[in-house]
Formats: C-alpha cells, structure tokens, sequence
C-alpha cells in the first residue's frame, strides 16, 4: 500500500546538514497496525510527513497503490491525500479561527455530505468533548486540542491513519479511548502507521519499526496476522 | 511557599462559563516534590499558571512567601517570576526567531552573567542537545523543543520549577533524564510542581494531588520527608 523506496530526508541545518531519514526502505501493507518507535529526534516525524505525502524525500520514492506520489503536483498530492489520509499532527496544527466542530469537518470542506455533522458530532462526543463543540483552540486544554485533531483524522473514513505521538498530551483513560478507535478502525480494514513512545499499542501491532538516527530496524515483524 | 486560597477561574467559554478551578486550597512548602495528576481538562495547566502569577484567578488569592502576588503590578509580578520561578510550558512557547542557546538564555536577559553560556550549554549537552545549538524551534524535533524549554526554565537556578508535562513528547530515556534533573533540583532544595500523567514519579513525589473538574483531592498527602 505504501512503500518507501531507499528514502533519504536531508535538512539544511545552522551547523551543517542533518540526515533525518538515512536510506529507509519500509513497506506498509493494506490493512496492516505498525507502531513506529524510537528516541526523540530520530526522525519519526520526518518519516510519517514522508509517508504522507506532505515532505518531499531528498533521494528515494514514495509509492502509494502503484503511484509514486512525489511525481504528482502538489495539487494532486492535496486530493490524494484527502481521499486516502487521516493525519494526526504530534502539534494537532488546529486551525485558529474555527471552532471544534469545524475543525472536525476541515477534510469534508471539498465534498460535504450530510451525514458528515453528525459523524463529527458522534466522534467528538466518544472523544468527550461534546461540551466544547464551539470552543476554539484557543480554548482548550493542550489534551482536547489533540483529541479534536484526532476526531479530524478519522472524519472522513480515511484508509491509512498516520498518527504522530497521538496520546502525548493525554491522561490513561483518554489515551485507551483513543487506541480503542484506532483498533476499530484497523479491524474495519484500515490501515495504521502509529509513532508512539508508549507501550501500549505493542501487543496489538503486527509489526514495530524502531528508528534510530534516521535508520529503521525491526524489533518485530511477523507475516500479517488474520485480524 | 506557594499558598492558593479559595482560588477559582471561571473562562468565558462558547457555551457558558467554563469554571477550570473551583475554589481550591492548596499550600505548597518550600523544598516540597508535589505532583499534580488528573483527566485531560481538569485545569492542571490553569493551576499552574495561576499559582506561578502568570493567570490572574477569577476568585480566590495565590501568596508566595507572605506576598499576594496579584495585588502587584504586571512588571512587579513580571520580575518576581523571573527571580523565582522556572516555567515549563506544555506547549513549550520558544521564540522562534532565536535559536536554542539563546532560547535558553532569555532568563538571563535582565542580568547575564558570564557563566550563563557555559551552563546553558552544559544544561543542553545533557539534555542531548550539544549538536543542536544553532537551530531555530521549527528546525527541531518536537520532543526537541520539549528539552530546550527544560533547560530554559531550569537556567537561572529558580527556587520554584512548575513543570507542565515536561515528557509528554519524550521517549522513556530522555523523560528519565528530565526526571533526573528535577530530583536532583529538588534534592539541592529547590520546590518542584510536576503536572504529569505519567507515574515516574509518583515513588519519589511527597504528595500526589488529583484535579478533577476544578477540584483537589489527595491522593497521598503526607509531611515532609527529610530529603
Ligand atoms: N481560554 C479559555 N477559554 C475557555 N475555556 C478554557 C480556556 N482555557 C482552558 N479552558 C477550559 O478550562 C478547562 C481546564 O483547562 P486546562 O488547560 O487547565 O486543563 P488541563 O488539565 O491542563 O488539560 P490537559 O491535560 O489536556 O492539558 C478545560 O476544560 C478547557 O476547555
Ligand atoms: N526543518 C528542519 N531543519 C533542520 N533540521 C530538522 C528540521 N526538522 C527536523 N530536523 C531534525 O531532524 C531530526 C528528525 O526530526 P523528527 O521531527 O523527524 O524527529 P522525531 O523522531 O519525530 O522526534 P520527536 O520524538 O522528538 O518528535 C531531528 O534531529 C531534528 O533536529
Ligand atoms: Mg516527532
Ligand atoms: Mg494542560
């Protein structure tokens, strides 16, 4: 489903260049939960951003259904992405000046259909923020910011979730409730590329990739499991 | 030390009145390790900007050291916060138009002294920032930034740390490290308010308090423990 050939992310630092993605070759199947781990600042962020469509590799390929997406305009890119991609940023990257529920429905903004309100409306309240539906960002505590651009993620029924640190600013409970949903969503057929410091996704994944200045090893990785 | 009396907040929200805080009482002693815990949007961020003078209560007084700190004037409030306190925000709030060690050496700027360059750099070397020095905030990692705004507030050696979820984006190795630090401030006698979810440092904490919709309870209170 989506393929990283021999991908390379090279940033033009104040003290010389960083090599945040080192030569990654990593391939994602349809369907499959990978958990993505690895120390801070070694370039799990870089490597979902790649994966998505939204930073353009220094060298290598990203390939999606066939399509190598790098080849695409960013138009084409922006359209592949909203049809295909739910993206939980590790900074949520809410829009300032819509409330909760707007933000929700960012991604329907090229086709709303009705149904959409109350989809939202439904996710926000599993997420328990029912009672900030009109807040904007501003508004909120650091953790229902993430969980509004959690609810964004999944709005539109994406086929890939690429979740970054999703649970980092979350307390137990609201951190379960969000695995929960990406569990659901894996098991109604979805596909999960999780970055997580935490523990708990481990034994539901079918393949943890751990990154480490810029290079991918696996710390387990097994045939796809019938889920 | 740090002493709230009957502080409440109440935010103007979109749907009503938003109370953060409800009428909490709490005194904090000076060299005391206390922990701050509860559900996402339980106001621990709120208490740990009222109680550091930087969110003026709806209701209520914050007295440090005998002082009501909101009769003061801004700029009075502004320089009692830099001789005293060390702030690590949860959402980090680095200039973005200067770079790591000046980020860390913003403290200083009312008053530097020669030696601030060596320790901010010392602080960053083990903080793992050696090679980062030169970045701006949006040339770093996430969990990056987490670790320059660490060393920011631990800079001017403060009497008091308040610390909002200062390893929500680290992995377990780097969030030891932070943990470190804070004892080991703690152990030269500094006043520590740790906002966590997670429980590292419960073990060593000497009271673990709950917020739940604006309201404290204990969930270990006990006398101070010779440290
Ligand atoms: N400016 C604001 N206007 C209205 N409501 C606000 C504002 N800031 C915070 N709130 C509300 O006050 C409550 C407490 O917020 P606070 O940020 O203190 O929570 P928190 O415990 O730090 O949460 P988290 O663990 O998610 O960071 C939340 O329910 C939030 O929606
Ligand atoms: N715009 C940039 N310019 C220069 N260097 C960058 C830039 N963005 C990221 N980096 C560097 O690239 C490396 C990888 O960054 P990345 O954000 O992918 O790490 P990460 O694994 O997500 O870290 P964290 O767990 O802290 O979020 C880091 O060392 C960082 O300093
Ligand atoms: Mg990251
Ligand atoms: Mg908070």
């Amino acid at each position: 489903m989506i393929e990283l050939q021999n991908v390379s992310k090279v940033y033009a630092g104040q003290d010389g260049e960083v090599r945040a993605l080192d030569h990654v070759n990593l391939s994602i199947q349809r369907g499959e939960f990978v958990v993505i781990r690895g120390p801070s600042g070694s370039g799990k962020s870089t490597l979902l951003l790649t994966a998505g469509g939204l930073v353009r590799p220094t060298e290598g390929k990203v390939v999606v259904d066939g399509k190598d997406i790098y080849t695409l305009s960013s138009r084409e890119r922006a359209s592949f992405r909203g049809g295909n991609i739910g993206f939980v940023f590790q900074m949520f990257h809410l829009l300032p000046y819509l409330n909760v529920l707007e933000n929700v429905l960012v991604p329907t903004i090229s086709g709303a259909r009705k149904s959409d309100r109350t989809e939202a409306a439904e996710l926000l309240q599993r997420l328990k923020m029912s009672d900030r539906l009109h807040h904007r960002p501003s508004q909120l505590s650091t953790g229902q910011r993430q969980r509004v651009a959690i609810a964004r993620a999944l709005l539109n029924r994406p086929r890939v979730i690429l979740a970054d640190e999703p649970t980092g600013n979350l307390d137990p409970d609201n951190a379960a409730e969000v695995l929960d949903y990406l569990t659901e969503f894996h098991k109604a057929g979805g596909t999960v590329l999780l970055v997580t410091h935490e523990q708990y996704a481990d034994e539901y994944a079918q393949r943890i990739v751990l990154l480490q200045n810029g290079k991918i090893s696996f710390l387990r990785e097994e045939s796809l499991k019938p889920s």
